[in-house]
């Protein structure tokens, strides 16, 4: 079974 | 003061049926650009993100920048009375907390206003670092609808790999497998209808076929979609829209436990 990830690497603003 | 006035309203049709089935609230930002919006699902596995610029649009008035938080079940609603001809005006003034969409028929003789109340969403938009894909697959979006559906049927997760040779979408269920290859097109008389592969190395990544079937609602939007794929980071999918912007949808991918 493969899990499900979440949206990453995208980054908050400065 | 904030007005846009789309000739071709149908469009806008088009890209709240591409946005509605994930999405149930978001944030409409205006600025002299144009119209962005970025939102995750509910459960932070996809991210969808719009543009419309402005001169994609007959009229685009845009005095100072706003936020209009939108709930899009209702908003649906309103454009369901707009017919595929009309000519399509929002506006709003500043600071106001409602929104007002505006449909005339092609020769004028019916103008119908319907104003919307907004919603306070305190959404920050993520930035999306560039990044240099390993692969990207231009594929008509019709075929790719046509994938999704059809290995749904199997399981789950659909598997994407891409290879020089072409790209592979697989299945795997209690009724068993379902392998569909796409090989890079030779020779095309429409290049809409091409299978274009660029690769710089070969990549494979698990995919939830529900929202991959969600990214699909946006298939009228536009003849060809591009994925675009590389290890462990979310797929790219992106619809263009006709002289005007486009969608893309984010998809984290499913990895083995």
């Amino acid at each position: 079974m493969a899990s499900q990830t979440k949206i990453t690497g995208f980054y908050r603003p400065t | 003061m904030f007005e846009a006035r789309l000739l071709q309203g149908s469009l806008l049709k088009k890209v709240m049926e591409a946005l509605k089935e994930l999405l149930n609230e978001a944030a409409w930002d205006c600025s002299d650009a144009g119209i962005q919006l970025q939102a995750m699902d509910n459960s932070h596995v996809s991210l969808v993100s719009l543009n419309l610029r402005a001169e994609g649009f007959d009229k685009y008035r845009c005095d100072r920048n706003l936020s209009m938080g939108m709930n899009l079940g209702s908003m649906s609603k309103i454009l369901k009375c707009a017919s595929n001809e009309d000519i399509i005006t929002i506006k709003a003034q500043d600071n106001a907390d409602t929104v007002t969409f505006v449909f005339e028929s092609p020769d004028q003789d019916k103008v119908s206003d319907y104003e919307m109340k907004l919603m306070n969403l305190d959404q920050e938009h993520l930035g999306i670092p560039e990044t240099d894909y390993a692969c990207t697959i231009r594929l008509p979006s019709s075929e790719f609808a046509r994938i999704c559906r059809d290995l749904s049927q199997f399981g789950e997760s659909m598997v994407i790999s891409c290879t020089k040779e072409g790209v592979r979408f697989s299945a795997t269920g209690d009724i068993g497998t379902g392998n569909i290859k796409l090989a890079q097109s030779a020779k095309v008389d429409k290049e809409e209808e091409a299978v274009v592969i660029e690769m710089q190395e070969p990549v494979s990544l698990t995919f939830a076929c529900r929202y991959l079937n969600s990214f699909t609602k946006a298939t009228s939007l536009s003849k060809s979609v591009q994925l675009s794929m590389s290890p462990e980071v979310p797929l790219v999918v992106e619809y263009k829209i006709e002289d005007i912007g486009h969608v893309r949808y984010y998809l984290a991918p499913k990895i083995e436990d």
